[in-house]
């Protein structure tokens, strides 16, 4: 049981390294707070975005909290993909390059599984393979559009 | 295995039937604030039984189903068509189609769960599914707001994600 | 008193009408769940933004959430300006229109206030009287890099 | 009255003094994602002493003093100059000074507030703040994510919040 949690552990950190400097240019690690026996601590995340100092992960920006959950959800995504992605609105708080990069990101992850992902700004809507159009008629009646193909 | 086909009936503002036609790569959801964007995923939630009725924004579940000015059906219906090609869902058949169907009634509601038009539990659904690694916590989804959820879990509970994927 | 508060509840309601009407389009109004003793009870806020029938609070989307929020805010600013108003990215989760709306209604509402907005959208940017700029150094060190004036 | 200027010490990310000017009317801060803008949002919360460090982000107070690879100052100040032409803030003064300033120690800190660079506790800060109808909870302040805040705080907090304007 600990061999199969280490081995998939292993893993997902090294993919987790990987995936956080593509998205922050800084470096990041997966620690676990006891390493001779995971089941009994938790995990935490060593956030340093573009070589700035460690500091505890609550300090971090909206922006880098963003960056920071999605290295992590990606790694495994890159470990063991589920069969599809779902984010609502996951650029909220990234400013135009980080917006950028992240759908870099997604569009290159999408090659291993299937990702739909809600979103206003234009560098995911341009990145995706096509776009779906929702909108509210009279009643109240939300309908599709159509689909936008890029 | 992917997403081809989502059909909603009469799920929250999807008030007239709506079939959404899904590939196996980068689809962007996008239109004004208030559309039915969000409500959309909570379908996706709502079907899989991957969330309470409070992710769904919803009270109770029966505020789930469309209820405009006088427009007030008894249920809502919300079924997901699976391509199974490469045979990841544990069933032999190229289509797995999962709905699940809410009903209301005088004393409160029915809610039942179908795996290709027949009925099953929840239970029996999260088993097939987890073996696609569909997992009941879901964090292959985020909804909106909570993109920073996996940094404000406790340490305890983001091990436990990797737990899962062992 | 009662009186004092009915006054100043029946004041910032009819601010409040006719801010969400600005910044949505539709009809909203504050209910108060014990007309008789207020003290009693809360406060509840009825949104039917674009004209839509009205639904639990919850079931809003977060762009409409966002519109309630800042209607409520900006009523009580109209009644009784506090002398400064500081806001962390209220725009995020506003579309291109409402974004714009909602930068207007503030432009407006800067006569009788000080507005202090960090924002990374247009509308907001572009709306402001000035835009103070702020970088990140090496060392980890924030400066401000100017301020550019519209 | 309204913020004049705003001087920052060795607060959070700020390791180099920086003044930065305000006028009386509708001003936006905008940069690349962690640059130091909602930190100087936690500055302003801090020094009127309008939230807990929980909400500038810091599980304690020292976290508030820059620290980066070895420079490690044992103190951060913040002060804010209002301008009082119109005597809102109640002191016969043209300009107000509020300055707080946090000292690290061998045994924890000291935290410590000044009106016009006289000692004041902050229950006598706060006496003064809301006379000129900055109240402690803030609602005049929205941090980051928090917007919607207000419609999910429950209904009697809603009330209270017309209660302090009464
Ligand atoms: N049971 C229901 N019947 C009818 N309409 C409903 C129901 N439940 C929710 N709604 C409507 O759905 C709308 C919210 O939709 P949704 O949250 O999907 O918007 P969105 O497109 O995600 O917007 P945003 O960009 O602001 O996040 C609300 O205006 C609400 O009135
Ligand atoms: N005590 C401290 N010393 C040095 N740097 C600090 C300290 N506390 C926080 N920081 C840094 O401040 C940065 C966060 O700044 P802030 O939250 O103001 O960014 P922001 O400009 O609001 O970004 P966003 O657009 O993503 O919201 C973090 O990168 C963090 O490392
Ligand atoms: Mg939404
Ligand atoms: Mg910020």
């Amino acid at each position: 049981k600990k061999d199969t949690f280490m081995e998939n552990f292993l893993a997902i950190n090294a993919h987790f390294k990987d995936m956080f400097t593509r998205l922050s240019d800084g470096e990041g690690e997966l620690i676990l707070e006891n390493w001779e026996d995971p089941f009994a601590g938790g995990l935490t995340i060593k956030a340093e975005p573009s070589g700035k100092a460690i500091h505890h992960m609550e300090a971090l920006s909206g922006g880098e909290k963003s960056l920071t959950a999605l290295a992590f959800i990606l790694a495994i995504q890159k470990h063991r993909p589920s069969p599809f992605y779902v984010f609502d609105e996951i650029d909220m708080y990234l400013d135009g390059s980080n917006a950028e990069r992240v759908a870099k990101v997604i569009k290159d992850a999408s090659k291993d599984g299937q990702f739909i992902v809600v979103s206003l700004r234009k560098p995911m809507i341009e990145s995706a393979d096509r776009t779906i159009g929702v909108t509210m008629q009279e009643d109240n009646v939300s309908s599709v559009t159509g689909v936008m193909l890029n | 295995m992917h997403i081809k086909e989502i059909d909603l009936r009469n799920f929250k503002s999807f008030g007239k039937r709506v079939k959404i036609s899904f590939f196996d790569d980068f689809t962007t959801i996008s239109g004004p604030n208030g559309s039915g964007k969000s409500n959309i995923i909570d379908a996706i939630l709502f079907v899989l039984g991957l969330s309470s009725s409070k992710m769904m924004r919803a009270e109770r579940l029966t505020d789930l189903i469309y209820n405009v000015n006088g427009k007030n059906p008894d249920h809502a219906e919300v079924t997901i068509n699976f391509d199974n090609a490469d045979r990841e869902f544990p069933l032999d058949q190229d289509v797995v189609k999962v709905k699940r169907r809410i009903q209301r009634t005088e004393a409160g509601y029915y809610s039942n769960y179908y795996l290709n038009d027949r009925p099953c539990s929840l239970s029996e659904l999260r088993t097939y599914l987890s073996k696609s690694k569909i997992f009941p916590e879901g964090y292959n989804v985020v909804v909106q707001g909570d993109i920073t959820k996996t940094i404000s879990m406790s340490p305890i509970e983001r091990r436990k994600v990797i737990d899962e994927i062992a």
